[in-house]
């Protein structure tokens, strides 16, 4: 019964399955041949959409709205860019060699070539993509990977100042713990061998810490492009930037 | 809480209790 949440991990699975957020379009078609600004300009407009949908998303994890809002405000800052890339990958691993970034907006690696620096990142992209596709992700295991990410992305915060940060922080652990329980059940499903299972569980997890190493390199890419005025960012888009680059300096 | 976070746009979505879609 997991963790006081009072759900079985497949009743968490369902929940968090059901919080999925709706596909997103662009709100202005991309003409071609692209270029650095129309390119960067639609990246960030999709970025921007999907913000606002990922803060509904996360509210509607099993628990989420129980954490301090300081906290929620913390979590969401620290992982948004990977949540992000990792639906990214979710919706291009049926797609070898594309990165779908909504479904009028699927691009190949050369098409990053009309913006600095941004081919480099295409390529980690579509690498642990194909890492996802060729350990044939799930559904079930792609929305719990996701959820840890959120959970698990508090790594950077200062120490708890009052009894609610030290309860906030006890239940984003308990949190984990259950999503975990709810990983593992989900590739209990597959029909592995016990020892199977463990290397699956594994190379999932692991898969994180590259999702983590891209996702840097897109805050730093994007902050790149924010200085050189390449593009003009919203204003959710602007907090959660600003939020990642003063945190790191 | 500081002034700052309460300022966030980000602050105001988590609080609002009806979808952020809705508000944005």
């Amino acid at each position: 019964e997991g963790r006081g949440l009072g759900l079985s991990p497949e009743q968490l699975v369902n929940c968090i399955l059901e919080a999925e957020p709706p596909q997103i379009y662009l709100r202005e078609p991309i003409n071609k041949p692209y270029t650095e600004a129309s390119m960067m300009t639609s990246l960030t407009n999709l970025a921007d959409q999907e913000l606002v949908l990922m803060i509904s998303w996360a509210k509607k994890i099993p628990g989420f709205v129980e954490l301090t809002l300081s906290d929620q405000v913390h979590l969401l800052e620290c992982c948004w860019l990977d949540i992000l890339m990792l639906g990214l990958m979710w919706r291009s691993v049926d797609h070898p060699g594309k990165l779908i970034f909504s479904p009028d907006l699927r691009l190949n690696r050369e098409e990053g070539n009309c913006v600095e620096g941004i081919m480099e990142i295409f390529d980690m992209l579509l690498a642990t993509t194909s890492r996802f596709r060729e350990l044939k992700l799930q559904r079930e295991e792609y929305v719990c990977l996701k959820a840890m990410i959120l959970l698990n992305s508090n790594n950077c915060s200062s120490l708890p100042q009052t009894p609610e940060d030290v309860e906030s922080r006890g239940k984003v652990l308990r949190l984990l713990d259950s999503v975990t329980d709810a990983l593992v059940w989900t590739i209990s499903r597959t029909g592995l061998s016990s020892q199977q299972q463990s290397i699956r569980l594994a190379h999932l997890l692991m898969l994180l810490s590259h999702i983590r190493h891209l996702s840097n390199k897109g805050i730093e890419h994007l902050s790149t492009m924010k200085r050189k005025n390449v593009v003009l960012l919203y204003d959710l888009l602007l907090e959660m930037l600003d939020a990642n680059t003063s945190q790191s300096s | 809480t500081s002034l700052k976070e309460k300022h966030k746009i980000l602050h105001r979505l988590l609080q609002n209790s009806s979808s952020p879609v809705d508000l944005a």
